[in-house]
């Protein structure tokens, strides 16, 4: 499985 | 975003903005850690790297750039401006005793192998530990100027903030990301002492000096 995580935090 | 991150961020903000504040102001760096300056420094640089590979929002890219420039300035009015002004002295916490370990468990307990990922995940392990070398000095000092209380207190408060947005964002969104939430405790613990020094004292108008 892919790896998609995006961090929205600062 | 919810109400918890904004203040927080907001917080955040304006801890930085007060430390360049006071700086500024004083023409002196006396009390404050570069060695904590300098680690918050790799912090966002290590972090914020995404900015050339991901986009969240406006707002998180101005913030971003920001604190980027916000640190990096502190770093020169404290270790080129002000130098004379820096109490390196008293600054004498081993700051390796932080960046090996952050950097090591980094590599063990991490999402997924990439180096953006664990240069994301160090730049949360040190940014939990960051404030010891200020709070060591504020120790050793046995007192802190009534700006720098507040600065550390508005820092101390935003992590804690992002706490309650965690939870609000588990109840709500289902987000759970155990590696913030873990070193976002472990940072707002290495404040509480400090909070309560501050609450006691500088909120009643007093200087925070140790007993």
């Amino acid at each position: 499985e892919e790896f998609d995580k995006v961090h929205d935090e600062l | 975003m919810n109400i918890f991150r904004l203040c927080g961020d907001l917080s955040h903000l304006l801890a930085i903005l007060l430390l360049l504040f006071k700086i500024w102001k004083t023409r002196s760096c006396a009390g404050i850690s570069g060695k904590t300056q300098l680690l918050f420094t790799i912090v966002y640089t290590a972090r914020y790297l995404d900015l050339f590979t991901s986009f969240v929002s406006v707002y998180n890219s101005v913030m971003k750039i920001v604190f980027l420039t916000a640190s990096y300035g502190t770093l020169y009015l404290m270790f080129y401006k002000f130098k004379p002004t820096y109490d390196h002295n008293h600054d004498s916490f081993r700051i390796l005793y932080l960046i090996v370990p952050a950097l090591v468990l980094s590599f063990i307990i991490v999402h997924v192998y990439t180096v953006m990922e664990i240069l994301w995940t160090f730049s949360i392990y040190l940014e939990a530990v960051a404030i010891m070398p200020q709070l060591f000095m504020v120790s050793r000092t046995g007192e802190a100027e009534t700006i720098t209380s507040h600065y550390l207190f508005a820092l101390g408060s935003y992590r804690a903030l992002y706490i309650l947005n965690w939870i609000y964002r588990y109840y709500t969104e289902d987000f759970l990301d155990w590696i913030t939430i873990m070193a976002g405790i472990v940072q707002t613990i290495l404040y509480c002492d400090f909070f309560y020094l501050y609450i006691t004292k500088v909120l009643k108008g007093k200087r925070l000096s140790l007993p």
